[in-house]
């Protein structure tokens, strides 16, 4: 199967010793020559072969997001933590392609942040099974409230315009109405968007428009949620997709079939089973923090 | 039996200091025999690093060295190996004689940035070889 290597395309085949045959990737891209390399990774492969491809940078606080959850999965040498019980082998965080905010700001309760997202999934492969989805705010600092704040959020998910004229009906929105806690002390806000997205991506859907808005209720003695709010307002949620790539080069933790048998969890256990893992993830930060 | 009585009447006579367990190691391990062997490489060395994020240093780990006459349990070969020895020394020397492959990996979990700028973790099967086999 093929692995990092192949996937990668070593960007200095230029100087590569292989004068004999050329190399998989730089044979004519049709099928029926690429030697035992799959198509998709054909794809990858040229993609990240050609020179110069050009290659959008990440904002430094997803970045440091994702080197966080790297440490939390994976030793120094890269390998997989095997205390970790969950089934994803792929985590993607996307930032929105595109959005548009107005932030308005109500007496009452504060209306912390109405916005407008598109996000581009086509990363998501055809062997990626959406498991758990969350909306990612990160706050610049970490935040103390004297006493945790609840939130309501209130999401609309609108398919994609469907251009071709074989689309019926008008394009389909899903409203949702979450509410959570913000909790004390941290630097990122996680809402839950997995039941919103699931069916999305199961149909292939990789253009996700959503709006949103929260609200928290405004407590008069704590000036500091001002603060918060005015840092959230600023920022736009990145979406983190916890993924089962099912390929063959993707690692699987264990047998999907002996583990669904052991463990037949139904859909609301499933959710409960990655809230408890949340959970745990979360007191390990705590705790790990409290030991450092 | 004459061998050994000759061996018996012209034995080497062993030197003193020497061991015995150092004596027998030269049988039990020799030098080059095949084994697992380093390698670490980072990323930049490749010119990979502007789309690896981590790890920053991978040892995929490889296997070097002969593999004896009789492999037995030791690399946990197959029988077949033996079979393939028999064939290469009595009956046709165009046969290869069995070589010195991985026979476990553990995976690697990498962090990439991908091209539209989404950053990813994934966990990818059979990176670093973890044993040795004679096959």
């Amino acid at each position: 199967s093929p692995t990092l290597e192949d996937e990668a395309g070593t960007l200095t085949s230029g100087e590569a010793s292989v004068e004999a045959e050329p190399l998989p990737w730089e044979q004519p891209l049709d099928r029926e020559n690429s030697p035992g390399l799959p198509p998709p990774l054909l794809k990858v492969l040229t993609n990240r072969h050609l020179p110069g491809a050009p290659r959008l940078q990440p904002d430094s606080r997803s970045l440091r997001y994702m080197k966080r959850l790297y440490k939390a999965y994976a030793t120094k040498e890269g390998i997989p933590k095997s205390d970790r019980s969950h089934l994803y082998n792929t985590v993607r965080l996307f930032t929105p392609c595109a959005q548009h905010q107005q932030p308005s700001w109500g007496q009452v309760t504060g209306v912390l942040q109405s916005m407008d997202l598109l996000f581009n999934l086509d990363r998501i492969t055809d062997h990626e099974y959406l498991l758990k989805s969350v909306l990612l705010y990160s706050l610049k600092n970490p935040v103390s409230f004297s006493s945790t704040p609840k939130c309501m959020c209130h999401l609309v998910v609108k398919e994609p315009e469907c251009s071709s004229p074989f689309c019926f009906g008008s394009p389909r929105s899903f409203t949702f109405n979450l509410q959570f806690e913000l909790r004390k002390n941290h630097k990122w806000i996680e809402i839950d968007v997995t039941t919103l997205l699931q069916p999305l991506v199961a149909s292939n859907k990789r253009n996700i428009h959503i709006a949103l808005n929260f609200t928290c209720l405004k407590n008069q003695q704590n000036p500091v949620q001002d603060e918060l709010f005015d840092m959230a307002r600023l920022m736009a949620p990145s979406l983190l997709v916890y993924l089962n790539d099912t390929s063959a080069q993707a690692y699987h933790r264990w047998n999907s079939l002996r583990y669904k048998r052991r463990h037949q969890l139904s859909p609301d256990q499933r959710d409960l089973f990655f809230y408890h893992k949340e959970e745990e993830l979360t007191q390990d930060r705590k705790f790990s923090r409290r030991r450092r | 039996d004459e061998e050994i009585g000759d061996s018996k009447a012209k034995s080497p006579t062993m030197p003193v200091s020497y061991n015995l367990s150092e004596y027998l190691k030269q049988f039990l391990f020799p030098e080059n025999e095949c084994q697992l062997h380093d390698f670490k490489l980072s990323f930049s060395q490749l010119k990979w690093d502007n789309w690896i994020v981590a790890p920053h240093r991978y040892n995929p780990r490889y296997c070097k060295g002969d593999c004896p006459r009789l492999v037995g349990h030791r690399y946990g070969s197959p029988v077949h190996t033996m079979v393939q020895n028999i064939i290469y020394e009595k009956l046709d020397s165009s046969i290869p004689r069995p070589s010195c492959v991985p026979a476990k990996y553990s995976p690697l979990s990498v962090l990439t940035i991908e091209l539209d700028g989404s950053i990813a973790y994934k966990e990818y099967e059979d990176m670093i070889a973890t044993k040795c086999t004679c096959q």
